[in-house]
């Protein structure tokens, strides 16, 4: 039943080459995913811009339009506003917890700095010990790191409350029951005439066209997530036959030849949806031409507009919040961590201190 | 993503 501990210990430069390759990977599989997201995130707004698909669903004119439906149901089965206003009441506690974590560890180090340089002053050459700004140097630069990153974070809280305040009464509409939610949709004269028509088909085979390529975007994100391919033994092999790696050209072959029909996918995807959206957009011109256009029916279209968007901005805040509540939490650990260092060699500090006065005292 | 990575805090903690 042996087992090698030292199975996977491999030559300094292999590892140096696999993290190398590693970031690489990352970085590709990264930027790939999130031009991915922002082509969905472009391709929602263009939609609720143009209250699609809510527009050519409307028939009777005072009912809820079907994607409305999903949307609600969607946001409700979320947790709906209660989980975003939980989560936002949360971000400045956990925050505040961070914060304060920081200050009291800075605060050990400079009682302490404080102390010693008043004894050195004191006693002059007499004291005889590393001063204390001197070691504490490393420490504070950590500390340092520590307040860029909570300032950071504190940006980013107010794009998530920013977009919170916003979008919170289109959402809360989202939130409620059929009846309420039809209630908060003004009515107007249907389209029912439009039903039949040419540009009505049109834009619902496109809509349809629009579904299939995010669905393919969801499949193709999983794809290249799962993808995994272990790079040690072509480095192993490199270095035997040359003795030197060449992880550059070795990296980006490998990746080309295993990421490269995702990437070209990928691009053919978005391409692909950038057609569909200008013909959408013709075809809603044509489509808007022929809807009579009156107070009522702008205003309807308006809410419905606001409702589409409110869905997309939930998404986004719900995945916002988890991200910075996870953030504050892992960072809490990090910071307590530090606090402990910090605790450490002040209290070490303060032992070598108080032999020092001891022995002075004596001499 | 819109909040910092924490990698590079993780990272330098190994260093030391």
């Amino acid at each position: 039943k042996y087992t090698d501990l030292f199975e996977k210990m491999v030559p300094l430069a292999i590892q140096q080459s696999l993290s190398i390759y590693n970031q690489r990977k990352a970085d590709l599989i990264n930027q790939t995913i999130a031009r991915m997201r922002d082509s969905t995130t472009l391709c929602n707004g263009v939609l609720a811009s143009l209250n699609l698909p809510a527009a050519i669903e409307d028939v009777s004119g005072d009912s809820v339009p079907q994607s409305i439906l999903q949307k609600s149901k969607a946001v409700i089965e979320q947790g709906g506003i209660q989980t975003i206003d939980q989560l936002i009441r949360d971000l400045p506690e956990l925050l505040q917890r961070n914060k304060e974590i920081l200050d009291e560890s800075l605060k050990f180090l400079d009682e302490e700095e404080a102390t010693d340089n008043d004894l050195k002053s004191k006693f002059k050459e007499r004291w005889q010990r590393t001063p204390s700004t001197e070691l504490y140097k490393p420490l504070r630069t950590e500390g340092s790191n520590f307040r860029n990153v909570l300032d950071k974070a504190i940006t980013a809280d107010a794009v998530v409350k920013e977009r919170y305040q916003s979008q919170r009464e289109a959402i809360a509409i989202l939130c409620k029951p059929e009846a309420e939610l039809n209630a908060a949709i003004p009515s107007a004269n249907p389209a029912k005439t439009m039903q039949g028509s040419e540009v009505v088909n049109t834009l619902k085979s496109l809509l349809a066209q629009l579904d299939e390529i995010k669905k393919e975007r969801e499949q193709l994100e999983n794809d290249i997530k799962s993808v995994n391919f272990d790079m040690t033994t072509k480095f192993l092999t490199a270095l035997a036959q040359d003795g030197a790696i060449n992880e550059e050209a070795l990296s980006v072959t490998e990746l080309d030849r295993v990421y490269g029909g995702y990437t070209d996918r990928v691009q053919r995807n978005l391409t692909k949806q950038e057609e569909i959206i200008s013909n959408i957009q013709v075809s809603h011109q044509e489509f808007s031409k022929m809807k009579q256009s009156n107070s009522e029916a702008n205003l309807r279209e308006e809410v419905l507009k606001k409702l589409a968007a409110g869905h997309d901005s939930y998404i986004e805040l719900v995945a916002n919040l988890r991200e910075g509540t996870k953030f504050y939490n892992d960072l809490t650990e990090i910071l307590l961590k530090f606090q402990g260092k910090c605790s450490d060699i002040v209290f070490a500090r303060k032992t070598e201190r108080d032999e020092l006065l001891k022995d002075l005292q004596q001499s | 993503s819109l909040y910092p990575s924490l990698e590079d805090l993780k990272v330098d903690k190994v260093i030391q």
